[in-house]
């Protein structure tokens, strides 16, 4: 399920979250 | 657990009406003064005759910039950023135009339903060539619906809360979180109702809700179409976090 939104790198980005996602 | 007090409903409700002030696009004191700024009938023509690409790349950018205030706004309400990083973009992804929609009642004037766009107010007739005037006339009469709750700001912040919070997303890993946030807010906004005597709107909201959700299916599908018809553009005009959050994506990476 989380891989669907592993390629949201902008609004990672726009959350602060600077190295993608992490185990979630 | 157990429910939260008073005083922390108290900072449930400080904390998000501060998030919601803060982050608004334009202030609704602005707005107001800006209410006499009407597109001529020869600007209004003019919009009209542009091709329905460049309206379209028009309106993303406009939903767009909105959305990124929808962000900072999510960002300071507290407990959002201690969700996991997945459920944060999941309530983004799905929520973010809801409540750019929601927003959108503080920029519309329902005196003669207009709402405000590229510097002054514009009926719905501007959007013609967008091609979508069903969709363009059920969100203006949306935006009239909310007009006439007449929620105050601190209403409007924590409805908006409210519906960025949803724990019945798809896709919410922490689902429990998320509905302690959510019925948090739930219950701040309640309390805010009922203090302002105002609590005979708390039966109307369910159905705004829902209003929403078509709202925001309606859009994806006319988007759908969009791309389909203009392949060779759709991907070149559209900001890049636009495409992110509503372009399929086989669509995105292609």
């Amino acid at each position: 399920e989380s891989k669907s939104h592993q390629k949201v790198t902008l609004l990672q980005l726009l959350l602060g979250h600077q190295n993608g996602a992490k185990g979630n | 657990s157990a429910p939260p007090s008073g005083t922390q409903l108290d900072h449930v409700i400080q904390n998000i009406v501060k998030s919601h002030r803060e982050t608004c696009q334009f202030l609704p004191e602005q707005l107001q003064t800006l209410r006499w700024k009407i597109f001529s009938q020869t600007e209004v023509e003019a919009y009209q005759r542009k091709s329905t690409e460049e309206m379209w790349q028009k309106c993303a950018h406009s939903i767009t910039d909105a959305i990124q205030y929808v962000v900072e706004f999510a960002k300071r309400i507290e407990g959002f950023m201690e969700l996991c990083q997945n459920d944060q973009i999941v309530l983004l992804k799905a929520g973010s135009l809801e409540v750019v929609l929601l927003r959108m009642c503080q920029a519309f004037n329902p005196g003669n339903n207009t709402v405000f766009f590229e510097g002054k107010y514009a009926g719905p007739e501007l959007f013609h060539a967008l091609g979508c005037e069903d969709l363009t006339s059920s969100v203006f009469e949306f935006s009239h619906g909310m007009c006439s709750l007449r929620l105050s700001e601190p209403e409007l912040a924590l409805f908006s809360a409210m519906v960025l919070i949803s724990s019945d997303r798809m896709w919410l890993q922490e689902r429990y979180k998320v509905e302690k946030l959510q019925t948090d807010i739930q219950l701040a906004l309640k309390h805010v109702l009922q203090r302002n005597r105002h609590d005979t709107v708390l039966a109307k909201l369910p159905l705004k809700v829902m209003s929403l959700r078509s709202l925001c299916g309606r859009h994806a599908e006319k988007l759908r179409i969009f791309c389909l018809t203009h392949p060779l553009v759709a991907h070149s005009i559209f900001p890049p976090l636009y495409k992110e959050l509503f372009t399929l994506e086989s669509e995105h990476s292609a």
